[in-house]
This record gives C-alpha cells, structure tokens and sequence, in this order.
C-alpha cells in the first residue's frame, strides 16, 4: 500500500 | 506605500477561490517586481506558489519590501462584495496595520473600500529545486477537473502513467476501479483544447484525490493547466494567470513502503 510523504522530504526550509 | 491596481480585478476572486480551502493564512509578499505568495497546507503535503509580476497591474507601487499577512477566508469574503467587473485596488500604507481593497466599477461610479486587519503568520519557506521532469503534460483545465471529479468515485488516490501514446488516470477501491486515458492530440482546432506530452521517460505515480481536486479549483483561472512528473518527487500542476504570472501547486506523491 502506498503511503503519503510529506513534501518536506523533498524540498528543504529556507 | 504598497499600491497595486488590478483592471482585471475577477483575476484576484478566482485566485483565492483557489486556495482558500488549500491555506488558511498566507503572507502576500510584496516587493517591486511583483506580488507573491508561497504557502503549505497543514498537514504540509502540498504547497501553493503564485506569483504575479508587477507589469500585470496599473499602475504598481511598492517602494520598500512589504509582508502582508491575510487570513484567506476573510479575504475570500470580502472579495465577494466586488462584482466581476470591478478594478481592484490592494493598499497598505508604511506602518500600518491593515491591507486596504478598494472596489471600483469600470465605470467609476461605484468606488467600495474594506480594511483589512493583518495578520502575524509563521510561515515557513521551502526551498523548490530546479527539476527536469520526466514528463510534462498539457491539457484543458476542465478536462483536469473532470478527470479528478470521475476517479473520487472509485477511490482517494489515482495513479497517472505518462507514456508516448498518451496519459492515464486510473484508480480503485472497494466498489470497484476505473480509468481515463487521453491520447496526445493530432489536430485540434485550438491549442487550449490539446492534449500534448512531453516525455522524456515513460513515469507512472499515485496522488492523493482530496488534494488534486482543491487544486482543480484554479480551472477558472487559465483555459489549459500543466503537469510535470519526475519518479518520486512531488508534482507540479501550474495554471498560467494570463500574461502575468502563474499559479503553481506542489504534491508530495504516495511511496509504496
């Protein structure tokens, strides 16, 4: 089953 | 003084119909080339970018960098009261406290003005790296909402396979599945109406539904919505607003475990 990331594992806080 | 009159003003209504129910308060940055907005929903699985260059308005004033903070319902509400027609006119004055929207008819015998009270957000900003996506896909904006509309009948997620032929919306769940294929069009009497795709690699992901179908909103703003794909990084799906920016979501994509 697919699970949701979190966009913050891909694009990082300034 | 922060100015910025918008002839267009229904530009302004159909933005914030857009991601009202996506982002609750949102920090408007204004600064001399323009006006910007970059803001996540709270469970931080989606992000909304908008940009709108100062040339799209008349006139721009913005003489110093300006964080407007506004709560989105409220704005929302307020911007009910325009009527489509109205130029509208976004103020804030050095040092105050407010954001000021005044409503004109294109007549100008109509002139309606709501202050605003700002409001303090902690808004993180994320850095979006430069990608070169797999695939790019162009289609009509409604033909995207209706897409979106037909698979959360089947199911909250839809997997979207880009190929050379085409592109393919499927999903399932407990009452069943199903799926919409578009082909890449040939000939079409107007390239709004076209469906193309830009396939450097065949990519195939899963979304959420919920989230695809809040971003669909935007169709009113721009005929045609574009959506890049990479393996494994979030989507891009971006309305164009006219000749003076765009509308840009991000969505993190469901990872098998």
């Amino acid at each position: 089953r697919a699970a949701q990331k979190s966009l913050l594992a891909f694009f990082s806080r300034q | 003084m922060f100015e910025a009159r918008l002839p267009q003003g229904q530009i302004l209504k159909k933005l914030i119909e857009a991601v009202r129910e996506l982002v609750t308060d949102a920090n408007f940055e204004c600064k001399p080339s323009g006006l910007s907005l970059q803001a996540m929903d709270s469970s931080h699985v989606s992000l909304v970018s908008l940009l709108m260059r100062a040339d799209g308005f008349d006139p721009y004033q913005c003489d110093r960098n300006r964080t407007l903070g506004i709560n989105l319902r409220t704005l929302a509400s307020v911007l009910k009261c325009s009527s489509n027609d109205d130029i509208i006119t976004i103020r804030a004055e050095d040092d105050g406290d407010s954001a000021i929207l005044i409503f004109e008819s294109p007549s100008s015998d109509r002139l309606s003005e709501f202050d605003l009270k700002l409001v303090d957000i902690d808004n993180e900003q994320l850095v979006i790296p430069d990608t070169q996506y797999d695939a790019v896909v162009r289609m009509p904006s409604a033909e995207f909402q209706r897409i979106v509309r037909d698979m959360q009948i089947l199911g909250d997620s839809v997997t979207i396979a880009c190929s050379k032929d085409g592109v393919k919306f499927s999903a399932n769940g407990e009452i069943g599945s199903g799926s919409v294929r578009l082909k890449q069009s040939s000939a079409v009497d107007s390239e709004d109406d076209a469906v193309t795709v830009d396939l450097q690699q065949a990519v195939s992901l899963t979304f959420a539904l919920r989230y695809l179908s809040l971003f669909s909103k935007a169709a009113p703003l721009s005929p045609t919505v574009t959506l890049s794909f990479s393996k494994d990084v979030p989507l891009l799906v971006e309305f164009r607003i006219a000749d003076m920016g765009h509308l840009r979501f991000y969505l993190a994509p469901k990872i098998d475990e």
